[in-house]
């Protein structure tokens, strides 16, 4: 079976969408086969991934409201072995559309029922919000990864993200885990960064991941060229601290 | 009257917030009476202006959803002419609650009317989302500040906050004008930042500001401590740029 992977954090800007393509990326390097699962209306993990979601025909939005099999909407990428299950700006409308509807928190996990066990990993980018699109997020997944920027409004947010996936684990998954909490656009240099990394490790433990990503201007660059690190620039920091990340995680995967 | 500005942008991490605090104090430093309202449920604005969002009695959730007047949840901060009408997790609900009201786009236009003329400025801190909540921000403002991170995903989601801000004017509020576009956390030695620059320069002509945010780790710092930057360390270049942004943007509506 495929391990899905809910990559959250309400708190904007932390690298999430960076981390979904370019841990997907890396995870297909090691010849594991990866599905990346944008489930953001910004659809900024579909351009980062080369594609112009103006010009999607079948989206996320489809399996969500409208029952399409998700076989329709998946597509390859630039990188072998990873695959892409694009988001479109009408997304935006199933927050509102979803909320009548009967079941509406399972609705993700019943549309991926029919691909368990075609990818080693789904990956899925959420948007910014504890909204109905994160809680299917939830449901559907199997672990929870949660990038964390290493300053002040980041940490805010955790015991909330914590308050809600310990409601969906209490009322729809669970079997839903943590997998870890993930350090980026670490800047060894400034005080707050270290202060703020000291922080996390003290109230999460050995749930943060040893490996960090630094910040690094060549990530933001390859986003605007539609490719991952690993294509645009394979021997900058970014690239070598996502490969270790795809490793630390496999390892942890196999462990449990 | 109040110029009631709406700082919003759905893409995260852009310095809403750091701005919504930092051009508040600064304005507040001119001498000018302004209110920073966090329509965020992260409630970052508020935790950056030194107050405990969980110890928050009245909140701009109780002004929403119960018509509390507006007057209670006003509070005083550290810095003098400066308010805050505080936000509180529990406005996360709202999304959800909102939806079935009458006039539910109108709430936040009708709950401000009794504090019209009160403030000089009014700063509506947007949560990274186009629902509801940055809906009824737009409703209620006379113009439209958005702060853009110099990077690519940033650009991909200025033509649909454009398209939110047009069905805005032309189905609740006539009058509703861009005031600018703000360049934030630009580092002028990357390629990106100078090429992003170029391009939304070139989109927005003169409704960039001239003044732009440098990155400074001062201003995540300042966060940290629950004040703004002028407090912190108001000889930093991201205080003297807030400075600076502070008399453009009285100048740009004396100019109107
Ligand atoms: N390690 C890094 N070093 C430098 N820049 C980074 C890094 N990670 C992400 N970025 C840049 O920072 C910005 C925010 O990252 P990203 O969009 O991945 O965050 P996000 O959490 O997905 O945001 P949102 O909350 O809007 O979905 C982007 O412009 C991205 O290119
Ligand atoms: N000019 C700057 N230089 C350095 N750091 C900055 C700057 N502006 C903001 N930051 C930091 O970057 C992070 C994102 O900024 P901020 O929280 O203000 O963005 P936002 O758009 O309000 O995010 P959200 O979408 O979650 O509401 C914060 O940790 C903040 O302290
Ligand atoms: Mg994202
Ligand atoms: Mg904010």
């Amino acid at each position: 079976t495929s391990a899905l992977i809910a990559i959250t954090n309400q708190k904007g800007g932390v690298g999430k969408t960076t981390t979904s393509i370019n841990l997907g990326a890396a995870l297909a390097g090691l010849g594991e086969s990866v599905l990346v699962l944008d489930l953001d209306p910004q659809a900024n993990a579909t351009s980062g991934l080369g594609v112009n979601h103006e010009e999607v025909a079948v989206s996320i939005y489809d399996i969500l409201l409208k029952d399409t099999p998700v076989e329709d909407a998946i597509e390859p990428t630039a990188v072998r072995n990873l695959y892409l299950l694009p988001s479109t700006r009408h997304l935006v409308d199933a927050n509102i559309e979803l909320v009548p509807m009967m079941a509406r928190e399972q609705k993700l996990r019943n549309g991926l029922r029919e691909i368990d066990g075609q990818f080693s990993y789904v990956l899925i980018d959420c948007p910014p919000s504890l909204g109905l699109l994160t809680v299917n997020a939830l449901t559907a997944a199997h672990y929870v990864m949660i990038p964390m920027q290493c300053e002040q409004y980041a940490l805010d947010g955790l015991m909330e993200l914590n308050r809600t996936i310990e409601m969906v684990r209490s009322a729809l998954n669970p079997s839903l885990e943590l997998l870890g909490v993930l350090l980026t656009m670490m800047d060894g240099r400034t005080r707050l960064s270290r202060e703020v990394s000291e922080q996390v490790k003290g109230y999460f433990g050995d749930n943060v991941f040893r490996s960090y990503i630094p910040r690094r201007v060549r990530l933001a660059e390859a986003a605007s060229y539609g490719e991952p690190i690993d294509i645009f620039d394979n021997m900058n920091r970014g690239a070598i601290a996502y490969r270790r990340l795809a490793e630390e995680l496999r390892d942890r995967l196999k462990a449990k």
